[in-house]
This record gives structure tokens, sequence and C-alpha cells, in this order.
């Protein structure tokens, strides 16, 4: 089963 | 003071209409280098980011940078009446709260003008790192279009694997499995037709394919979109806008468990 990211797990605040 | 004016105003028409399912508010922030719009779908999966190169404008005014919170579903109402040769200028007051855009006729024989309502839009801006991925290709954008459709019909996930054999978009579902393979093909007659694979490392990730049928709204902008890959990273899908500036969309992988 794959669970689906959330950008804010790759991507930082700016 | 904001004055900008766009002689291909379809460029516009195009970009709102390729993001504006997927994100229903934006904010659009102008300053001394163009216009650039960056925004997430409200499930946080995908986002969008888009910039427009000051030099693209043929006039371009910007006394001070600001943020222009917009209804997308609004500002493509508003581009849909114009005409698609039409040549478009945006103004709008530094306290202004409200934008309008002039649409002028090439033979300069109807002028029209339209005013948009501002809103105040809390912009939940992301840094997006400079990566250097392991695998890009560059194809038709028709033929993105088609495998995000085909794919769709049988699965509504999609495995997308570079290797030095080619890119292979796999999907399942009840009614079986499909596979489109994509290979390196430099020797298109038309440039249009080529398919570019720049691979550094295998690579393989797993996206939900709604948001990638999703992101090829944006076909009628270019003829090439390029996909860039990394493990464990969301995709970046590019259109160019002409030479103009560009579309990206980025998507965060399915993660197995």
């Amino acid at each position: 089963k794959a669970t689906q990211g959330r950008l804010e797990s790759f991507f930082g605040p700016v | 003071m904001l004055e900008a004016r766009l002689v291909q105003g379809s460029m516009l028409r195009k970009v709102v209409d390729a993001v504006k399912d997927l994100v229903s508010d934006a904010n659009i922030d102008v300053s001394s280098s163009g216009f650039s719009l960056q925004a997430m779908d409200t499930s946080h999966v995908s986002l969008i980011a888009m910039h427009l190169r000051a030099d693209a404008f043929e006039h371009f005014r910007c006394d001070r940078p600001m943020s222009m919170g917009m209804s997308l579903a609004n500002l493509a109402k508003v581009l849909k009446c114009a005409g698609s040769d039409d040549i478009v200028t945006l103004k709008a007051n530094d306290d202004g709260d409200t934008v309008t855009f002039m649409f002028e006729s090439p033979k300069e024989d109807r002028v029209s003008d339209f005013e948009l309502k501002l809103m105040d839009i809390d912009s939940e801006h992301l840094g997006i790192p400079d990566t250097d991925y392991c695998a890009t290709v560059t194809m038709p954008a028709g033929e993105y279009a088609r495998i995000c459709k085909d794919l769709s019909s049988i699965g509504d996930t999609v495995v997308i694997s570079a290797t030095k054999d080619g890119v292979k978009f796999t999907t399942s579902g009840d009614v079986g499995t499909a596979n489109v393979t994509v290979r390196q093909n430099t020797t298109a007659d038309k440039k249009e037709d080529q398919t570019i694979i720049d691979l550094k490392e295998p690579v393989a990730l797993t996206f939900a394919l709604r948001y990638l049928t999703s992101f090829a709204k944006a076909t009628p902008l270019a003829t090439h979109v390029t996909l860039s890959m990394t493990r464990e990273l969301p995709v970046m899908v590019e259109y160019a806008i002409q030479d103009m500036g560009h579309l990206r969309f980025y998507l965060a992988p399915k993660i197995e468990d």
C-alpha cells in the first residue's frame, strides 16, 4: 500500500 | 502603479485555464522581475509555480512589488472575453483593491476593459530547492497528455520508471494492467516530435494519475513537456511559456509503506 505524501514533507516553508 | 502590456495575451489565458481546476484562488506576485504565482491544491499534494518575465511584456512598469489575490475562476472568465490575438494590458494601483484588464484587437478597432476585484489570500509559499534531477525526459506535450488519458482509463496510480531503455509508465486496476514505454527519439524530422531522455541514474516513483492528468491541461501552452525526477522527491512537470517564462507543476510521490 502506498501513502500519498504531502509537499510540506519535501519542501520547507519559505 | 503596475502597468504591463502583453502582446501575446492568449498566453495568459492558456496559463490560467491550465491551473484554474487545480487551484481556485491564488496570489499573483508582481515585481520588477515579472509575474509569479505559486500555489498548492487544497490537499497540498501538488503545487504550481508560474513565472512570466518582465521582458516578455512590450511595456512593463511596476513601481513597487505587489501581490494581487484573485479567484482564478473569475480571472478565467475575464480572459475568456479577450480575442485570441488581442493585446492584454494589466493595470493596478499600488493601494488598489482592483485590477483592470484591457483587451485591444490587433487592428485596434475594438478595445474593452474589465475590472476584477482583488481578494485577500494568505499565501503559503514553500521553498522549492534547486534539484539536480536523476532523470529528465522531454517529450511532445500531446504524447504526455495521451499517456495520462490512456492510463487513467485503467488505473488511478502510475509508476514512472526511468531506465537506460526509456521511461515506462505502468498502472493497474480492476480492468487489468497497462504499460507505456517512451524511448529517446532525437532523429524525428520535426523537432516537436522528438523525445530526449537524460538519465544520471535509474529512478522509479509512484504518483496519483489524476494530478498528472490535471497538469496536462497546460498542453496548449507548449509543444513539449519536461518531467524531472529524483528518488523520493516530487516530480516536476514543466511547460515553457514560449521564451517568456515557465509553468511548473510539482507532485508529491506516493511512498510505499
